[in-house]
């Protein structure tokens, strides 16, 4: 990690992660929901960033309200 | 195991729609367990952190499977102001490079992009008010940043959590601003004879600060940050000190020869003019060296690097807060890896109260233009500016250098990987290099 936060707990339990089966979405308690673009704009972008260009074939939006 | 969701929740009023200012709430905290993982910030400033943070928890092992690990992060930064300068004036910067130099400070966690937009050598902002300043100042009509680029910047910067803190240098290096705005500089003299050239703004006319109220006033519009960077530095006194009409203005106020006076008294009616325009101010260090009234809450940006820490001393002890950027001007380059000097420079580590330490807000890594364009700016900053980002977030015990050094070298892979040429630290060699 850069910049190293303030605290850190890392355990060995390791998940996979698919472009195609993960979403980064909006807890359903937030303030913000998808009329927030500053958050939508930032959750298509660390999404690339994380899995590069990836189209979904089909299904729900990539991005859902909470 | 599979994790599916990370859900995003913020907590207090989201600032979503807001700007991002010396008080924004950063903190977060991340949760990474199966199936889902949960990001929580009080505003949305926290949360693109956080996403950050989130990001860099990812990895592909040999396989190519992205991967990562349970975790659980409690974040906050330790400074407030976490800049970099850029110079657009020395040499023009692309738009393009200025929107990439914005990603990297976002995959760093900094804060504030101080643009040092204008300068002696080029007036490349295009003012609504005077667009001859850059009609004719800039180094051509291409090479300037339109009433559209400058609001690009803005939001690009916002959507990134990062302020946009505009310099306007004054009232020495505006050299390029007499081209285009009649009377405003200080026309020099050889005994009786005036020159034909100009020196630091004229301070004894009331045209001159009728046009700065004017300018301002657009600026404050423009700009959307509650801090306006003025300048206050390096100002030669030679062209002041040769025009007849300053000498016996210079004998009317009692400054005797001392022009640091005049300058003084120009400083004081130009922060006057800002603070009427309900902005704040910071100035270079030598305004407070120069003992200019200041407003309160202005803050002083400690740039010399001899004696910066006494002077770190002496600006907190009259309660004005400070930003540091003496140990980090980047355009001082060397040979090696010259980013552990960077990287081990304490900002707190000068004589004074806890009261005192708490007025340091930040600093800035600073690449001045001279001998940098959008040929090199990239490389040259990342990852030097990378070991400033670390000093300036992560809290004071971060300081083991070869942990720093292994955790920079992925990060600069992962910068390269996400777009940003920077250079390597040393040896070494990045995963899927061929693909970058």
């Amino acid at each position: 990690l850069w910049p190293l936060p303030l605290t850190v707990t890392v355990t060995p339990s390791q998940m996979r992660l698919s472009a195609e089966n993960f979403y980064i979405q909006h807890g359903p308690s937030s303030t913000a929901g998808p009329s927030c673009s500053l958050l939508e704009e930032a959750f298509r972008r660390y999404y690339e960033y994380i899995f590069g260009v990836y189209e979904r074939p089909k299904g729900p939006a990539r991005f859902q309200g909470g | 195991a599979e994790l599916q969701q990370l859900l995003v929740t913020i907590v207090l009023e989201s600032e979503c729609d807001a700007f991002p200012s010396v008080s924004s709430d950063e903190s977060y905290t991340l949760l990474v367990k199966e199936p889902v993982a949960f990001l929580k910030a009080n505003r949305v400033w926290g949360a693109l952190r956080g996403l950050e943070t989130f990001s860099q928890l990812i990895y592909q092992d040999s396989y190519g499977t992205f991967t990562i690990n349970e975790s659980n992060i409690i974040d906050s930064p330790r400074f407030p102001h976490r800049g970099i300068l850029i110079d657009t004036s020395r040499h023009y910067l692309p738009l393009k490079i200025i929107l990439k130099t914005l990603d990297a400070m976002a995959f760093n966690k900094f804060n504030v992009l101080h643009w040092h937009i204008v300068d002696d050598e080029s007036f490349p902002y295009q003012s609504i008010t005077f667009p001859e300043l850059s009609n004719k100042g800039s180094y051509s009509p291409s090479h300037v940043y339109t009433s559209n680029d400058v609001h690009m910047v803005i939001e690009y910067a916002r959507l990134r959590g990062i302020r946009v803190l505009p310099e306007f240098d004054t009232p020495g290096h505006m050299q390029s601003w007499g081209k285009g705005q009649k009377n405003l500089l200080t026309p020099c003299y050889a005994g009786k004879k005036q020159l034909d050239t100009f020196g630091p703004i004229n301070p004894i006319l009331n045209t001159t600060y009728s046009f700065l109220t004017t300018f301002f006033k657009e600026i404050t519009k423009v700009f959307p940050d509650q801090f306006i960077h003025l300048g206050g530095d390096e100002v030669d006194f030679h062209c002041w000190e040769s025009n007849p009409k300053i000498q016996n203005f210079m004998k009317d106020k009692g400054f005797g020869d001392d022009f640091r006076k005049l300058e003084s008294f120009y400083i004081q009616k130009l922060l006057d003019i800002i603070a009427t325009i309900k902005k704040g101010s910071i100035v270079w260090q030598e305004v407070f060296d120069d003992g200019v009234k200041l407003q309160p809450g202005t803050t002083v940006e400690v740039w010399k690097s001899n004696g910066y820490l006494d002077e770190l001393s002496k600006i907190t002890a009259s309660g004005f807060p400070v930003i540091i950027s003496a140990p980090w001007y980047l355009d001082l380059i060397s040979y090696g890896q010259d980013w552990k000097q960077y990287y081990k420079t304490e900002p707190l580590n000068f004589a004074g109260t806890q009261e005192q330490k708490k007025l340091v807000l930040g600093g800035e890594a600073c690449l001045w233009g001279e001998y940098v364009d959008s040929t090199n700016l990239t490389p040259r900053l990342w990852p030097r500016a990378s070991a400033v980002g670390e000093r300036l977030w992560s809290p004071q015990n971060v300081r083991d250098i070869d942990d720093a050094y292994r955790r920079l070298t992925m990060h600069r892979c992962r910068m390269l990987r996400r777009g940003i040429a920077a250079q390597p630290l040393f040896t070494g060699y990045c995963n899927d290099e061929d693909n970058m």
